[in-house]
C-alpha cells in the first residue's frame, strides 16, 4: 500500500478529484496554503496500491496546469530594511507536486 | 516510531480523540474532505512508537462505526449527458480508514 | 527525498515558514488542532533532499519556543462522575514536534 499526497491548484482540485472518484480511487482533501504566495491550495490523499500508484499520478498530472503568479519580492535579510521597497515578482507555480510514502500497515472498518 | 493516520466521521471525531487522550496519546487533527461524498470529515494524526500503534488501532476501531450515506451518483462519462438525470446513490461509509507510515527521525523541541 | 512534518504553534508559524522560505525551502502549511488542549496549531510540510533535513529541522528549533497553556483536567473514568469538578492544569506546550518521513517518488509538474 502507498500513500500519494499531491498538492495542487484549487481550480485544479475538483477536476482532479472527480476524474480520480470517477476512475475507482477514494481521496482525502485538505485545505492548505503555500508558504510562499501564502495563497490557499489543495493537498490530496490518495492510498492506493504499488501497482496504481502510476495511474493516479498520470491523472494528476493530465488535470493540473502550471501557470504564472505575481508574488511581492520577499524582504531583504541584509541592512537594507529601511531603503526597501517591495516589488511584485512574478514565479510560476508547478501544476502538481507530488510524494509518494510507504504504508507499512492499512486498515479500514 | 510511526505516524498513524486515521480518516474518520466528524461525529466520532471528537470521541476517538478523548480516548486515546485518556490512554496518554498525542493527537493532531485535521479537517479534511472525503473525494467522492464532498462532506467533510476528520483526519487524525498519532505518531506513537512500534509497540504502541495496534493500542492505537484498536481504539479507534472501537470508538468509530460504519454508516450509511446518501450521494449523488456521478455524471456518466459516455456521451449520455443528455439524458443524464441525477439520482441518488446509498454508499456505506467505513468507520475508520488507517494508514501507519514509518517514521524515519522523531525530535521534540 | 524526505518530508519533515512539523506541528507548531500557530504564533510560532509565520516566524519559521518566512525563514525556511529564504533559505530556499518550499513548504505547504495546514491550519491542525492539539486534541488535548483542543487549540488550533500550523503543521507545516517541508519536501526536501535527505542532505538538508538537518538544516530544515535546525530552523525549526531556532524559531520556535516551548511556552506554558492552561488546560482543563480531562473527565476522570471512574465512577466519580457525579463528584467530579473540573480544575485547570498548566501544560508544557513545546515549541515544535516533527516527524522525518522517507518518501519513495517524488515528482513536479
Ligand atoms: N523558497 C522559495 N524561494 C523562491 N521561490 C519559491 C520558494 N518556495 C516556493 N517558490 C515558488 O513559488 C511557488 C509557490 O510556492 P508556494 O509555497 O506558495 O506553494 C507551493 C507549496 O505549497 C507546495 N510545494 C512545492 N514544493 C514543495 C515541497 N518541496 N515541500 C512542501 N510543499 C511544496 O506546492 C506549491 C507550488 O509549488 P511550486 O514549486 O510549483 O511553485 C512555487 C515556486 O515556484
Ligand atoms: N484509499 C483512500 N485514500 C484516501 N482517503 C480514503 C481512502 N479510503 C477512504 N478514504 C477516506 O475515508 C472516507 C470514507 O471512505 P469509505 O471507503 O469508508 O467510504 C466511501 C466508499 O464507500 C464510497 N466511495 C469512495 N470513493 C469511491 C469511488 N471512487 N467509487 C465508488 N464509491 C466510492 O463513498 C464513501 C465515502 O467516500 P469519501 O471519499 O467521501 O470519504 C472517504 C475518504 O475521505
Ligand atoms: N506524538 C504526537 N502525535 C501527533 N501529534 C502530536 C504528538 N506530539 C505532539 N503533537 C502535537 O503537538 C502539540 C504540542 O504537543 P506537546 O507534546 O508539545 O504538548 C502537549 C503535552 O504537553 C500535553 N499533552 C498532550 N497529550 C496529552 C495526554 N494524552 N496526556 C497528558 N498531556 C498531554 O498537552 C500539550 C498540548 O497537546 P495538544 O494535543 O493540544 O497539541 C499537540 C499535538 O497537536
Amino acid at each position: 500500500m502507498k500513500l500519494v499526497l499531491a498538492i495542487v491548484h484549487d481550480e485544479d482540485g475538483n477536476r482532479v478529484l472527480g476524474e480520480l472518484n470517477k476512475k475507482g480511487f477514494s481521496v482525502t482533501k485538505l485545505a492548505t496554503t503555500g508558504g510562499f504566495l501564502r495563497a490557499g491550495n489543495t493537498t490530496l490523499l490518495v492510498g492506493t496500491s504499488k501497482e496504481h500508484v502510476q495511474t493516479v499520478i498520470d491523472i494528476i498530472k493530465a488535470k493540473c496546469s502550471s501557470r504564472k503568479q505575481i508574488a511581492t519580492s520577499p524582504t531583504p535579510s541584509t541592512g537594507a530594511a529601511g531603503l526597501y521597497v517591495p516589488y511584485p515578482v512574478e514565479v510560476e507555480v508547478g501544476g502538481a507536486t507530488i510524494f509518494v510514502v510507504d504504508v507499512e500497515k492499512f486498515e479500514k472498518v
